[in-house]
């Protein structure tokens, strides 16, 4: 397992920031990152697919009413595919004509989805090799949260109460305070900075838009499963008959 | 003490200049003198908290104010999250451990 790998510096591999907005589909975003990533690392070719896609043909038909991304990954695999985001675009609530998957030409398609082992090193040996994944996680931290590494303990982040389905695109170890800042302001506490420490995180992909957080990421303490990241740690599975050059994560 | 009366800079803002900022930045309004007094509650409880969190955190991180921060816990959840508890993880989703990939 090399010591840092971070998946967004490596050129199209990570798609741009998505905003769910009120509907409740981090679920289908989350896999839809996946999917993305994964693609272009198997394929080098770029894609971005469709979440809304996701959202009216997931089984239950009322993707913004929460899911799970193990839903999403079904979804792709009864449909053969996903459609592109250009094609079948976001709209943020079910289509009311339902699943509109069979008008549009399949972009991206995966062969079978697993889930790893719990295990926050095997998890990051397989990122680095194979490439981002989606954890679930409890998010109540988030709402407050602007910048930095949280290191939850499971008093104030509940490891067994997960939520929030995200892409997990990296892990680094550092200085807590050396990652992408946001542009917003300071908070008002008036509080003496804390130490630099050198902490192992986490980085996760949110889909709150680019304006939360770090610049649409943040990071979490990576060895002690804060807010219980190891509990759905999924991925899809791509086998592509052509074998290109792999990609590796960069450091 | 002295100290304190004194003079030294720019007063602090109070909870509502902060709050009609925060309704600015995130192009927040409400519906009722009512509704806005509920959320400026929501909104100083949330700023307590996020100082409390700013202490207890043993990481590095910031918190403070964000989006989120005139909504409930609990509105939060049901807004963002995606709520259901899982009953059960499905049959094809396979436990697989990090050495056992391109197995059969």
């Amino acid at each position: 397992v090399p010591s840092t790998c971070d998946w967004r510096k490596a050129r199209n591999i990570i798609s741009s920031i998505k905003n769910q907005k009120t509907c409740r589909c981090c679920w289908a975003i989350a896999a839809a990152d996946n999917i993305e990533s994964l693609w272009h690392i198997k394929t080098q070719e770029f894609v971005e697919v469709s979440v809304q896609e996701l959202l009216d043909c997931e089984r239950c038909g009322n993707g913004c009413n929460g899911g799970f991304v193990w839903d999403a990954y079904i979804a792709v695999l009864n449909n053969s595919g996903l459609a592109s985001e250009k094609d079948y675009p976001f709209k943020g609530y079910p289509n009311p004509h339902g699943c509109l998957a069979n008008r549009y030409k399949k972009v991206a398609w995966i062969q079978d989805f697993t889930m790893l082992d719990s295990d926050e090193q095997a998890i990051a040996g397989y990122l680095a090799a194979h490439g981002p994944i989606t954890v679930t996680i409890n998010m109540k931290l988030l709402q407050s949260y602007r910048k930095g590494v949280i290191k939850a303990t499971p008093t104030t982040c509940d490891p067994q109460h997960v939520d929030h389905s995200v892409l997990l695109v990296g892990f680094g170890k550092g200085k807590g305070e050396e990652g992408i800042q946001s542009g917003t302001v300071m908070s008002q506490t008036c509080k003496p900075r804390k130490p630099r420490r050198s902490v192992p995180y986490w980085i996760l992909k949110n889909s709150w838009g680019a304006k939360w957080g770090e610049k649409g990421y943040f990071r979490l303490y990576r060895g002690n499963n804060s807010c219980g990241i190891t509990k759905y740690p999924i991925t899809a599975r791509l086998d592509h008959s052509v074998k290109k050059l792999p990609i590796s994560c960069p450091p | 003490d002295s100290l304190l009366t004194k003079d030294t800079g720019p007063r602090p803002l109070e909870l509502t200049e902060v709050f009609k900022l925060f309704q600015i930045k995130y192009n927040r309004s409400y519906t009722s003198p009512a509704e806005y007094a509920h959320r400026l509650n929501i909104f100083a409880h949330n700023l307590a908290q996020a100082q409390k969190l700013q202490e207890e955190d043993l990481g590095t991180a910031e918190f403070g104010e964000t989006p989120f921060s005139d909504l409930t816990e609990e509105e939060f959840g049901q807004l963002y999250g995606h709520q259901k508890a899982p009953e059960r993880i499905p049959d094809v989703v396979k436990k697989a451990g990090f050495e056992k990939w391109g197995q059969p």
